[in-house]
């Protein structure tokens, strides 16, 4: 464990948080893509199957993971259940098939082993890499969005983002690196990059997400 | 499994 990944980890648990915050003090779930929200649950269990699995990494590492596949769980029940009447389908349109088939595709081609919890492994970090995409097509389409959810956005930016110099610095004190996770994050963290422009130079100034027309 | 470092990370 490093600084780096360890804040990036603080900034995934900030993301969540953040977001049940906005969906519980709005009593709304408006804003928010549902499609994204089920791709991070499948990411999070088709990952983490290895809880269940007899695999030991840490206490850190086993507390996290429950964590992810809870809290993830518990916002599809809120979006589905508890608020969904302020959920609005037709902004939440994009194909998750282009998203998922392409992640399942590149699971199988690229892989540390030719096995069933290795190729979902590899599946998961793909997939995670663009599990943004229906979320940010919401902004896109509706130009603006509240400033809360904006701010979990960014801390999900940075905590993939922070794991890139965790890889750096792994490589040059343990001598070894993991091409899947490093292709993916930077792929990941490139997606961002229009969306943190405007987070930084609208929204930490104080002014409203909103996208030039 | 066990190669590739990112088994470790979240």
């Amino acid at each position: 464990m490093n600084i780096f990944r360890l804040f990036g980890d603080l900034a995934h648990l900030a993301s969540i948080f953040i977001l049940l915050q906005k969906i519980q003090v709005s009593r709304s779930c408006r804003g928010l893509s549902f499609k994204t929200q089920v791709l991070y649950v499948v990411v999070f269990v088709s990952r983490y199957l290895d809880l269940f699995l007899g695999t030991w990494v840490s206490f850190y590492n086993t507390v996290m993971k429950l964590f992810f596949i809870g809290s993830s769980c518990y916002i599809l029940y809120l979006m589905r259940v508890q608020f969904r009447s302020t959920y609005d389908p037709t902004l939440d349109t994009f194909r998750v098939e282009y998203l998922v088939g392409p992640s399942l595709v590149l699971g199988l081609l690229f892989n540390y082993s030719f096995t069933f919890t290795e190729i979902l492994w590899s599946f998961s970090i793909f997939l995670e890499s663009v599990a943004i995409f229906p979320q940010l097509f919401i902004l896109q389409r509706t130009g603006e969005a509240e400033t809360i959810t904006t701010h979990y956005i960014a801390a999900l930016g940075i905590y993939r983002a922070l794991y890139i110099p965790n890889w750096i610095y792994r490589y040059w004190t343990e001598g070894s690196a993991d091409p899947i996770a490093i292709v993916a994050g930077l792929v990941q963290t490139g997606l961002y990059a229009d969306f943190f422009y405007v987070y930084f130079t609208k929204v930490l100034q104080g002014k409203r997400f909103e996208l030039p027309a | 499994t066990g190669k590739g470092r990112g088994k470790d990370e979240l």
